[in-house]
Protein backbone atom coordinates (compact mmCIF):
# COMPACT_ATOMS: atom_id res chain seq x y z
CA UNK A 1 0.00 0.00 0.00
CA UNK A 2 1.07 3.61 -0.80
CA UNK A 3 2.39 5.38 2.60
CA UNK A 4 -0.85 7.62 2.36
CA UNK A 5 -3.02 5.06 2.51
CA UNK A 6 -1.53 3.32 5.53
CA UNK A 7 -3.62 5.13 8.76
CA UNK A 8 -1.35 6.65 11.26
CA UNK A 9 -1.87 3.70 13.92
CA UNK A 10 -0.71 1.59 11.50
CA UNK A 11 2.68 3.21 11.02
CA UNK A 12 6.12 2.61 13.04
CA UNK A 13 5.46 5.30 15.92
CA UNK A 14 6.67 5.32 18.98
CA UNK A 15 4.05 4.28 21.93
CA UNK A 16 3.78 7.62 23.66
CA UNK A 17 2.80 8.96 20.24
CA UNK A 18 -0.70 7.88 20.99
CA UNK A 19 -0.79 8.46 24.90
CA UNK A 20 -1.97 12.27 25.75
CA UNK A 21 0.67 13.31 28.66
CA UNK A 22 -1.03 13.95 32.32
CA UNK A 23 -1.29 17.49 32.54
CA UNK A 24 2.13 18.90 35.08
CA UNK B 1 26.67 26.56 23.61
CA UNK B 2 25.32 23.17 23.14
CA UNK B 3 21.64 22.38 23.76
CA UNK B 4 20.80 19.49 26.09
CA UNK B 5 18.72 16.85 24.05
CA UNK B 6 14.83 17.20 25.27
CA UNK B 7 13.71 19.79 23.38
CA UNK B 8 13.41 21.61 19.66
CA UNK B 9 17.15 22.69 19.31
CA UNK B 10 20.68 22.91 17.91
CA UNK B 11 23.70 24.96 18.56
CA UNK B 12 22.06 27.67 16.98
CA UNK B 13 18.35 28.11 17.47
CA UNK B 14 16.09 26.82 20.32
CA UNK B 15 12.48 26.98 20.55
CA UNK B 16 11.78 28.47 23.91
CA UNK B 17 8.33 29.04 23.81
CA UNK B 18 5.20 28.26 21.27
CA UNK B 19 1.41 29.17 21.86
CA UNK B 20 -1.64 29.29 19.00
CA UNK B 21 -4.41 31.21 21.05
CA UNK B 22 -7.66 32.72 20.75
CA UNK B 23 -8.45 36.11 22.69
CA UNK B 24 -11.64 38.01 23.62
CA UNK B 25 -12.43 40.88 26.33
CA UNK B 26 -14.38 40.06 28.86
CA UNK B 27 -18.01 41.56 29.02
CA UNK B 28 -17.53 42.27 32.57
CA UNK B 29 -14.17 42.54 32.85
CA UNK B 30 -11.71 45.21 31.15
CA UNK B 31 -8.38 42.26 30.83
CA UNK B 32 -8.91 39.83 27.83
CA UNK B 33 -9.43 36.56 28.18
CA UNK B 34 -6.85 33.87 26.56
CA UNK B 35 -7.24 30.66 25.56
CA UNK B 36 -4.41 28.32 24.50
CA UNK B 37 -5.06 25.40 21.89
CA UNK B 38 -1.58 24.31 21.89
CA UNK B 39 1.90 25.53 24.22
CA UNK B 40 5.28 24.73 24.65
CA UNK B 41 6.64 25.92 27.43
CA UNK B 42 10.15 25.94 28.29
CA UNK B 43 11.58 22.92 28.91
CA UNK B 44 13.27 21.75 31.85
CA UNK B 45 16.44 20.81 31.74
CA UNK B 46 15.85 17.43 33.62
CA UNK B 47 13.50 16.33 30.41
CA UNK B 48 14.90 12.76 29.36
CA UNK B 49 16.38 13.07 26.06
CA UNK B 50 13.49 12.94 22.95
CA UNK B 51 12.26 9.92 21.06
CA UNK B 52 13.46 9.68 17.58
CA UNK B 53 10.66 8.85 14.84
CA UNK B 54 11.96 7.75 11.45
CA UNK B 55 10.81 10.81 9.10
CA UNK B 56 9.94 8.33 6.11
CA UNK B 57 7.01 7.55 8.64
CA UNK B 58 5.41 11.24 7.59
CA UNK B 59 7.03 12.01 4.25
CA UNK B 60 3.47 12.10 2.98
CA UNK B 61 1.69 14.05 5.81
CA UNK B 62 3.67 17.37 3.68
CA UNK B 63 3.94 18.29 0.86
CA UNK B 64 6.58 15.74 -1.21
CA UNK B 65 7.75 18.17 -4.40
CA UNK B 66 9.66 21.10 -4.62
CA UNK B 67 11.01 21.65 -1.27
CA UNK B 68 8.94 19.09 0.84
CA UNK B 69 10.00 16.99 3.74
CA UNK B 70 11.67 14.90 1.97
CA UNK B 71 13.93 17.46 0.29
CA UNK B 72 14.23 19.38 3.11
CA UNK B 73 15.71 16.32 5.29
CA UNK B 74 18.36 15.25 2.10
CA UNK B 75 19.45 19.10 2.22
CA UNK B 76 19.97 18.62 6.31
CA UNK B 77 21.11 19.08 9.00
CA UNK B 78 19.38 16.04 9.82
CA UNK B 79 19.54 17.45 14.00
CA UNK B 80 17.59 20.65 12.97
CA UNK B 81 14.45 18.66 12.48
CA UNK B 82 11.61 17.78 14.98
CA UNK B 83 8.15 16.06 15.01
CA UNK B 84 5.42 17.71 17.80
CA UNK B 85 2.73 16.21 18.50
CA UNK B 86 0.07 18.05 19.57
CA UNK B 87 -3.06 17.72 21.78
CA UNK B 88 -5.04 21.03 21.15
CA UNK B 89 -7.49 21.83 23.91
CA UNK B 90 -10.85 23.53 22.14
CA UNK B 91 -12.93 23.71 25.28
CA UNK B 92 -13.78 26.69 25.05
CA UNK B 93 -17.45 27.99 23.43
CA UNK B 94 -18.09 30.17 20.62
CA UNK B 95 -20.13 33.33 21.76
CA UNK B 96 -23.48 34.58 19.63
CA UNK B 97 -21.63 37.17 17.86
CA UNK B 98 -18.75 35.19 17.23
CA UNK B 99 -20.53 32.47 14.71
CA UNK B 100 -20.73 34.79 11.84
CA UNK B 101 -17.27 36.56 12.13
CA UNK B 102 -14.64 36.75 14.58
CA UNK B 103 -17.09 38.74 16.94
CA UNK B 104 -13.86 40.75 17.99
CA UNK B 105 -11.94 37.68 18.96
CA UNK B 106 -8.31 37.76 18.04
CA UNK B 107 -6.83 34.34 16.53
CA UNK B 108 -2.84 34.53 16.49
CA UNK B 109 0.08 32.23 17.39
CA UNK B 110 3.06 33.70 19.99
CA UNK B 111 6.72 32.03 19.65
CA UNK B 112 10.25 33.18 21.45
CA UNK B 113 13.22 31.39 19.99
CA UNK B 114 16.87 31.89 21.35
CA UNK B 115 20.39 31.30 20.40
CA UNK B 116 24.20 32.32 20.40
CA UNK B 117 23.74 34.33 16.73
CA UNK B 118 22.92 37.50 15.74
CA UNK B 119 20.72 37.05 12.65
CA UNK B 120 17.49 37.74 11.02
CA UNK B 121 14.98 34.94 11.63
CA UNK B 122 12.78 34.21 8.87
CA UNK B 123 9.93 31.70 9.57
CA UNK B 124 8.08 29.58 6.71
CA UNK B 125 4.88 28.21 7.98
CA UNK B 126 2.35 25.72 5.94
CA UNK B 127 -0.58 24.59 6.31
CA UNK B 128 -1.51 21.24 4.76
CA UNK B 129 -4.58 19.18 4.17
CA UNK B 130 -4.08 15.46 3.27
CA UNK B 131 0.09 16.06 2.73
CA UNK B 132 -1.00 19.06 0.16
CA UNK B 133 0.18 22.67 1.25
CA UNK B 134 -3.16 24.70 1.53
CA UNK B 135 -1.48 28.05 3.17
CA UNK B 136 1.54 29.37 3.28
CA UNK B 137 3.02 32.59 5.62
CA UNK B 138 6.47 33.86 5.33
CA UNK B 139 7.20 36.01 8.79
CA UNK B 140 10.39 37.64 9.78
CA UNK B 141 11.08 38.06 13.76
CA UNK B 142 11.49 40.77 15.44
CA UNK B 143 15.34 42.16 15.46
CA UNK B 144 16.93 39.72 18.23
CA UNK B 145 17.60 41.19 21.75
CA UNK B 146 20.53 40.23 24.07
CA UNK B 147 19.85 38.86 27.65
CA UNK B 148 21.23 36.53 29.74
CA UNK B 149 24.21 35.68 27.49
CA UNK B 150 21.90 34.65 24.28
CA UNK B 151 20.29 36.53 21.66
CA UNK B 152 16.41 36.27 21.74
CA UNK B 153 14.07 36.25 18.77
CA UNK B 154 10.16 36.73 18.95
CA UNK B 155 7.36 36.70 16.57
CA UNK B 156 4.55 37.88 18.96
CA UNK B 157 1.00 38.01 18.37
CA UNK B 158 1.26 36.80 14.36
CA UNK B 159 -2.75 36.52 13.74
CA UNK B 160 -3.86 33.00 12.35
CA UNK B 161 -5.14 32.85 8.41
CA UNK B 162 -8.72 33.09 7.67
CA UNK B 163 -8.24 29.53 6.87
CA UNK B 164 -7.09 27.76 10.10
CA UNK B 165 -9.49 30.42 11.79
CA UNK B 166 -12.37 28.65 9.71
CA UNK B 167 -10.45 25.37 10.50
CA UNK B 168 -10.83 25.84 14.16
CA UNK B 169 -14.62 26.89 14.29
CA UNK B 170 -15.66 23.98 11.97
CA UNK B 171 -13.76 21.53 14.26
CA UNK B 172 -15.47 22.55 17.30
CA UNK B 173 -19.21 21.91 15.29
CA UNK B 174 -17.97 17.83 15.45
CA UNK B 175 -20.04 16.11 18.18
CA UNK B 176 -17.01 13.51 19.18
CA UNK B 177 -13.38 13.81 19.71
CA UNK B 178 -12.91 10.88 17.73
CA UNK B 179 -14.26 12.33 14.96
CA UNK B 180 -12.16 15.54 15.40
CA UNK B 181 -8.86 13.36 15.33
CA UNK B 182 -10.04 12.16 12.30
CA UNK B 183 -9.66 15.30 10.83
CA UNK B 184 -7.04 16.32 12.27
CA UNK B 185 -5.26 12.87 11.26
CA UNK B 186 -5.07 14.75 7.97
CA UNK B 187 -4.30 18.15 8.95
CA UNK B 188 -0.63 19.19 9.41
CA UNK B 189 1.77 22.64 9.86
CA UNK B 190 5.20 22.38 8.91
CA UNK B 191 7.81 25.12 10.26
CA UNK B 192 10.99 26.45 8.86
CA UNK B 193 13.34 28.53 10.07
CA UNK B 194 15.91 30.14 8.35
CA UNK B 195 18.94 32.60 8.49
CA UNK B 196 17.21 35.13 6.35
CA UNK B 197 20.68 36.30 4.92
CA UNK B 198 22.60 33.09 3.83
CA UNK B 199 19.26 30.99 3.79
CA UNK B 200 20.65 28.30 6.10
CA UNK B 201 18.16 26.12 7.51
CA UNK B 202 18.24 26.39 11.26
CA UNK B 203 15.04 24.10 12.10
CA UNK B 204 12.20 21.95 10.63
CA UNK B 205 9.33 21.61 12.73
CA UNK B 206 6.29 19.10 11.70
CA UNK B 207 2.77 19.68 13.95
CA UNK B 208 0.66 16.54 13.81
CA UNK B 209 -2.25 16.68 16.19
CA UNK B 210 -5.13 15.20 18.05
CA UNK B 211 -7.88 16.94 20.39
CA UNK B 212 -7.53 16.70 23.97
CA UNK B 213 -9.72 14.62 26.68
CA UNK B 214 -11.04 18.42 27.88
CA UNK B 215 -10.42 18.30 31.27
CA UNK B 216 -6.49 18.07 30.63
CA UNK B 217 -5.85 21.16 28.42
CA UNK B 218 -3.60 21.64 25.94
CA UNK B 219 -0.23 18.82 25.50
CA UNK B 220 2.27 17.39 23.60
CA UNK B 221 5.30 15.52 22.79
CA UNK B 222 8.31 16.08 20.96
CA UNK B 223 10.06 14.19 18.80
CA UNK B 224 13.59 14.37 16.91
CA UNK B 225 13.02 13.07 13.36
CA UNK B 226 15.59 10.42 11.77
CA UNK B 227 16.39 8.10 9.52
CA UNK B 228 18.35 5.17 9.54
Amino acid sequence: ARPDQVPMRKRQLPASFWEEPRPA
Amino acid sequence: TSWPGSHIGTETLRLVEFTAFVERQSERDTCKQQHRFVHIDPTPTSEPPLEMVDVRQIYDKFPEKGGGLRDLYDQGPPQAFFLVKFWADLSFSLLEEELGGTGGAFYGVSSRYEGPRALTLSCTSKVCSFGKQVVEKLETAEPPHWEDGRFVFRMQRSPLCEYLINFIRKLQTLPEKLMMDSVLENFTILQVLRDQETQELLLCVAFVFEVSASERGAQHHIYRLGRD
